[in-house]
Order: structure tokens, then sequence, then C-alpha cells
């Protein structure tokens, strides 16, 4: 698969 | 070796102790994304991380209480960092951090 838009992995904590 | 830029030169290891009731970042990043190592993008003001002092917007996390994060997914890294902050056993966590450029 193409790589992921890093853009939409966002991760809070 | 690979081609990073990231050398012994511009890492450091911070200890975050738990003194808050949040961790207090924000990550992106991942394997198999554009940004391969989870790079920092927030800092939440009256976090664990935050009253540290040490950790910037604009690091990347290469490890995390020693495991490496090279080659792990978003969701692995998440999974990681949020298991280290709740577990009880220890009352911090430590990160080594890396300043790229």
């Amino acid at each position: 698969s193409p790589p992921k838009d890093y853009e939409d992995e966002v991760t809070f904590f | 070796q690979t081609s990073s830029p990231i050398s012994a030169l511009n890492t450091a290891l911070v200890r975050v102790v738990k003194n808050s009731n949040t961790l207090g970042i924000a990550i992106e990043g991942g394997a198999n994304t554009r940004q391969p190592l989870p790079r920092i993008v927030t800092i939440q003001k009256g976090g664990s991380a935050h009253n540290c002092g040490q950790l910037k917007v604009g690091q990347v996390i290469l490890e995390v209480n020693g495991i490496s994060l090279r080659g792990q997914e978003h969701e692995e890294v998440a999974r990681i960092i949020a298991e280290a902050f709740k577990t009880k056993e220890k009352d911090h966590i430590d990160f080594l951090v890396a300043e790229l450029g």
C-alpha cells in the first residue's frame, strides 16, 4: 500500500 | 548504517516524571509514513512533559524506556507511550530524543 499521510496520524497523550 | 541524520551528538535522554494526570504531548508519524520516527508536535502546559522542561516540539523520539521505536508504526508507538504512562511500575518515562536539522 502507498505511504500513509502522516498528518492524519496524530495522537495526543 | 542508514543515511539517517541522527547521531549521538544530537540525542538526549530525557526523564519525564509522571507528576500530572496527563503526559501532555502529541506525536505524529511512525514507520511507513513520511515521518518514519515519531515526532513531537504539541506539548501542553500543565502536562508531565511540559513540567519536565526538556522535551521540545520538533524532537523525534528514538526510544521509550529503552524500547526502540525504529520500524514501529504509529499505532504501536502510541500504544508503547500510553502503556509507559499508565504503568504503576515506574513513576517516570525515559525518552531518548533527537533534534534534527
